[in-house]
């Protein structure tokens, strides 16, 4: 078994959470900050079974587009002062996969 | 060292945590929510050495009794609409064991 | 890769933060809680190169100082009530090294 750690952006976690729910997959949601824009962002915790791990990276793929927008940065960061909005990469997922070595449910 | 990552009811999370913290277990607490029910519920992390796992299953088992319950379903999951509640099985835990590689308090 | 799970007092969380950013690392942060003392902390993900690791750790002492501090402990903690503050040690970091089979961007 693996466990999916899939971190989105807050406003994708909820058709992503659907989508893997439609596939039959099971999906936990933690509400997360990113450390470096600090906005709120999703961690989706998934635990499937090895083959199944491409498969979900599909789904994510299709329902966390990535896309251009621009964000206010917080003015402290890095020390520089940004009056202009910032233009980052959003959307998209961040995926690290782990090793399961005992599934349980006692 | 294991790190053991149990899904448990929110109703159930103190009283897991407390007969985990008496038999000397540390815990951190992470609110979570399912991705079907979208109901709140509990991400416990124990990080135990290898020889314990058994032991905090024992405790898991006993301090989270699984049963069933009537629950309402959010109505648009997978579209349908569920005008009655559902009878779905509550309590229990899901257990993921991951492998610890290192352990430092630095 | 390796994904480090640090769990670091809640008012620690933002310096160390910050300290990891600087030195480009990304960072995602969780709301955690402590079993015990059941208060407020931050559990730390950073996902990193393998021989990254160290480094990681030397920010984190650098920026999490552990100190004696007194905190008032939950009066039925163990059942026994302390009308006293306890003195615990506090600050400091907590940190699991778990491994990372693969990562992606899908
Ligand atoms: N130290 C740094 N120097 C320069 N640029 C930096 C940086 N840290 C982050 N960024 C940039 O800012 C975006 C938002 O980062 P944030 O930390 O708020 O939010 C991040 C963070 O919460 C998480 N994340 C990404 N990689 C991670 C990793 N290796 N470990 C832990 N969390 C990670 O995913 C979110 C989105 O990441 P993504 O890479 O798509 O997008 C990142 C990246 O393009
Ligand atoms: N492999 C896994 N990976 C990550 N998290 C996992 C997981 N297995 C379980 N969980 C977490 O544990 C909670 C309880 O799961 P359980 O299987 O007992 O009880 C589940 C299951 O009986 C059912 N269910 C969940 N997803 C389903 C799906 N895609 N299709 C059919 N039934 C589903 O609804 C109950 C509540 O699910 P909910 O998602 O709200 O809440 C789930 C989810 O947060
Ligand atoms: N192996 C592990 N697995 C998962 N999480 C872990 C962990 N070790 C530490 N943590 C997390 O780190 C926080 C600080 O732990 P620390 O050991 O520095 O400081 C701890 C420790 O000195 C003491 N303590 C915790 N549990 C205890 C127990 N069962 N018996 C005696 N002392 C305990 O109280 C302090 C605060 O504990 P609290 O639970 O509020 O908060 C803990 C917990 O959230």
């Amino acid at each position: 078994m693996k466990m999916i750690m899939a971190i989105v952006q807050a406003d994708d976690a909820h058709k992503v959470t659907q989508a893997l729910n439609e596939a039959g997959y099971r999906v936990t949601r933690m509400a997360t900050q990113g450390g470096w824009l600090r906005r709120e962002n999703a961690t989706l915790l998934v635990g499937v079974e090895d083959t199944r791990v491409d498969d979900v990276l599909r789904i994510l793929r299709k329902a966390a587009q990535r896309r251009m927008a621009y964000v206010n940065v917080p003015g402290e960061v890095m020390g520089a002062y940004h009056p202009q909005p910032l233009e980052v990469e959003v959307g998209g997922a961040t995926v690290f996969v782990l090793n399961v070595e005992r599934f349980e449910r006692p």
